[in-house]
């Protein structure tokens, strides 16, 4: 079962000074680390279950939560899966996603079943030097993704066959 | 060529010589900055002759008004396609950014990614990156409460007492919860940021916003440890985070951060599932 108070516990934790400014000891820091982790990954459940209930898909859902360095598992090695955006401001947003992939050519589909401009792009010599524990992604898929106020759209991608390697220029 | 990034809303150039940022323009209101960015390091202070107070986790404290450069230059690359163009700077081993700018976007993207942070040579560090533009903001600028209440900042000057001013960058920094800002009568430069950060403007037309420390001793207020935690290598932390440049007249800057803000605060959360979508 998923909750929301664990993480409504720790944030209540955390609310202490020295957990705003960071200046605990370093041990009492990664406490505060682990009580929101901890709380985050009972939202995590709960998020599953509400998205579950309202789109009718019982499919395992991943929350990848090393996107800020091109790691995630889930987008590295499948060659089709299904992007859900939620969105919980009360207007519209226009996100741009960024997923980590190996392949090079990818379609997105919007929830409609129209194509959504999309590119991909190599991942940074900076992002490869410090994700040394894991991820293997070469590029990151770029698109634009849309959501409805306080609601969710979900974004189906395929992999395309890979394009071939670009010739290497002619001498000269 | 020198890179340039260019939408329907931005146009964003870098100096050929040294690949920093050198410009930004708002299409729509065809309004254009100078625009440097680079980032500096201030030496911690570990005590002199006016206080033995150190640079610790409780206390800013450089031990000089200049921060030192990480690099003149930066390394660049460029990419340009239709959905996002980027441009890669690297400006040291340890300090690295992607200016990157969307199709639609009415907003500039730092993402900046500093750290380890190297003290070998004795020297804790506070690092910070600097904007330096031909804004003519008059010792003003303005930062953030909590996302609720923008507090203007005047350069050495306190509104209930008379301030006597003994460090010139300290004395001058200020909490950044969401946004920080400077402008003059034509133009409005506000920086969004995605997490709370230190940050001042110690020149007219300069915005600086603390990113990472490591330091080297404790400043006696009660943590007993020096700011530097090793990381799972033990040679310092790596932090990456991004910064929202908006280039606006002063009358609709209000519109634009305060929406940028929201979407940065309350982002998207993405959810992943495998296979086709039934």
């Amino acid at each position: 079962d998923g909750d929301s108070e664990t993480l409504r516990r720790a944030v209540g934790v955390a609310q202490h000074h020295d957990a705003v400014s960071g200046t605990a000891k370093q041990h009492v820091a990664d406490d505060y680390s682990k009580r929101l982790a901890v709380g985050s990954a009972h939202c995590q459940v709960l998020v599953s279950n509400s998205l579950s209930k309202l789109s009718g898909s019982s499919v395992p859902r991943t929350y990848c939560e090393k996107l800020n360095i091109s790691v995630c598992p889930l987008t590295e090695s499948s060659h089709e899966f299904s992007v859900t955006v939620y969105n919980p401001l009360s207007r519209p947003v226009d996100w741009p996603v960024r997923l980590p992939v190996n392949g090079t050519h990818y379609t997105v589909t919007r929830p409609g079943g129209s194509l959504v401009d999309s590119e991909v792009v190599p991942v940074s010599q900076a992002t490869k030097d410090i994700r040394r524990d894991g991820g293997y992604a070469a590029n990151e898929l770029v698109f634009q993704a849309t959501a409805p106020p306080m609601g969710f759209s979900t974004y189906s991608v395929s992999l395309v066959q890979n394009r071939p390697p670009p010739a290497p220029p002619l001498p000269g | 060529a020198p890179p340039v990034l260019e939408n329907q809303y931005l146009r964003v150039t870098f100096d050929p010589d040294t690949g920093l940022l050198s410009s930004l323009t708002n299409l729509e209101t065809k309004q254009t900055v100078q625009l440097k960015q680079n980032f500096y390091w201030y030496n911690a202070s570990v005590g002199n002759r006016e206080s033995i107070q150190p640079s610790g986790a409780y206390i800013f404290r450089p031990n000089s008004s200049t921060p030192v450069p990480v690099s003149l230059t930066a390394k660049t690359q460029a990419l340009k396609n239709s959905v996002v163009q980027e441009v890669y700077q690297q400006f040291g081993p340890w300090v690295s950014q992607v200016v990157r700018l969307y199709e639609h976007s009415q907003e500039l993207e730092l993402e900046w990614t500093v750290g380890p942070v190297p003290v070998r040579d004795g020297f804790g560090k506070e690092v910070i990156t600097r904007l330096d533009t031909n804004i003519n903001s008059s010792g003003l600028f303005y930062t953030d409460s909590n996302g609720r209440e923008v507090l203007e900042r005047r350069r050495d000057f306190r509104p209930t007492w008379v301030l006597k001013q003994t460090e010139p960058i300290a004395g001058n920094y200020y909490p950044i919860n969401s946004r920080i800002y400077i402008k003059d009568q034509e133009q409005q430069l506000t920086v969004v940021t995605d997490r709370s950060q230190g940050g001042s403007s110690i020149q007219d037309g300069s915005l600086e916003i603390m990113l990472h420390r490591r330091l080297l001793v404790d400043d006696f207020r009660g943590v007993g440890e020096a700011l530097s935690e090793p990381g799972e290598y033990g040679e310092g932390l790596v932090v990456r985070g991004r910064l929202l440049l908006a280039l606006t007249p002063p009358s609709t800057a209000a519109e634009t951060h305060r929406r940028l803000a929201e979407s940065l605060v309350l982002q998207p959360l993405l959810s992943v599932q495998s296979g086709p979508l039934r």
